[in-house]
């Protein structure tokens, strides 16, 4: 969704 | 995920799992700078806030746990079991953590991707991810036997940041809007770190014989 930062790494 | 990812994930889980075996298993931590451990522990605390609020993964939430677990088990030998607590090197150990996170967390308060705690806390993690080695290099240079475990505990770290390397560029010409700087280039910068460690890692190997780095 707009405005979150997926952070998707670890 | 991609091969790239998934192989700089599993040489991480391996680089933190022959450590805390060779902890619990030979009951002795020489070698190990506890200044590193507990900056790395510190790292997955603050990048993993978001381990009960955002949802990606059974993967990722999994592997988040073994590392949270993992690096703070290791701490907890260091400085509380009896035995293992004794082999540590302290005084030479010396380096301070308080130079790499003040500098790190400034550098979080201005270059972050939105202006919020966990925002400003995952850029801190970066950062300070990049720069966490240095006291255990610092230490590998001091102590002059380096044996072959935490060898490749720092070679294994190295490979997982090699790997991650190739994972973003892959991700970059295959995913559209995948766009991080921060993270790619505090990752250079902490790959950049491990070059010279690996050039004589890979001189000893090549010419067999014990791993030595010059004074």
């Amino acid at each position: 969704s707009p405005g979150i930062i997926e952070h998707d790494e670890l | 995920m991609n091969i790239f990812r998934l192989a700089g994930d599993m040489t991480h889980l391996m680089s933190v799992l022959v450590l805390l075996l060779k902890i619990h298993t030979i009951k002795s931590c020489a070698g190990i700078s506890l200044k590193t451990q507990e900056l790395y522990a510190l790292v997955f605390a603050t990048r993993y806030l978001d381990i009960f609020t955002d949802f990606i993964s059974v993967y990722n939430t999994i592997m988040k746990l073994i590392f949270l677990g993992s690096s703070f088990s290791i701490v907890w030998y260091m400085r509380r079991h009896k035995l293992v607590r004794r082999s540590y090197d302290k005084e030479q150990d010396t380096f301070r953590h308080f130079f790499l996170v003040l500098p790190c967390l400034l550098l979080a308060l201005v270059m972050n991707e939105k202006f919020t705690f966990k925002e400003v806390m995952w850029a801190f993690s970066l950062y300070l991810e990049a720069v966490a080695i240095l006291p255990q290099l610092v230490l590998l240079q001091r102590t002059k036997n380096i044996d072959n475990l935490t060898g490749q505990y720092v070679f294994l770290l190295g490979a997982y940041r090699a790997f991650y390397i190739f994972n973003w560029i892959y991700r970059y010409f295959t995913e559209p809007h995948y766009v991080h700087w921060i993270t790619w280039i505090s990752g250079l910068v902490q790959t950049l770190l491990y070059a010279d460690f690996f050039y004589y890692y890979f001189n000893s190997w090549k010419n067999n014989v014990k791993l030595h780095l010059p004074a």
